[in-house]
């Protein structure tokens, strides 16, 4: 009953707090072409850990805004353009800040929930692993 | 220094599962 299995398909954090879970559905998303949503999920996860204090912080930030908000991508479609504004100030002004992403990441994690996981769930990819 | 991209792949990586 708590096989990983069973907690795949219990939510999609659970899906992704599972190592062959987080594997099997990025395979998903890359053949969907929205590879890029996963590992921002991820990115943000990274970055929310990271200290504050050590200079690789704002760069990181300014990496994830380039390559996942400010571009023409699945993230930077699927986001609020008020929360890509916020993110945009902040890199801009250097206002680093642990919560930063917050918010694109539940617009992003709402999509993937609303979306790829419940495609994914009856995809070919999932039935053949199951 | 480590390039843009190696950061962004470090700080993925450190946020995946890393046990089943």
């Amino acid at each position: 009953p708590d096989s990983p299995l069973a907690r795949w398909t219990k939510s999609l954090h659970s899906l992704l707090g599972d190592q062959d879970g987080a594997r099997l559905f990025r395979v998903f998303l890359e053949r969907e072409r929205c590879a890029d949503a996963l590992d921002f999920w991820f990115a943000c996860n990274g970055f929310r850990q990271m200290d504050l204090k050590d200079g690789k912080t704002l760069r990181v930030a300014k990496a994830i805004y380039k390559r996942y908000v400010e571009a023409d991508g699945v993230v930077g479609r699927r986001l609020k353009p008020a929360t890509k504004t916020f993110i945009r100030d902040n890199v801009k002004r250097q206002q680093i800040d642990s919560a930063m992403f917050d918010q694109a990441q539940t617009e992003i994690q709402t999509s993937m929930e609303e979306n790829a996981y419940q495609t994914f769930l009856q995809s070919d990819i999932y039935l053949e692993y199951v | 220094i480590d390039s843009e991209d190696d950061l962004l792949q470090e700080c993925i990586s450190s946020a995946m599962p890393k046990k089943k």
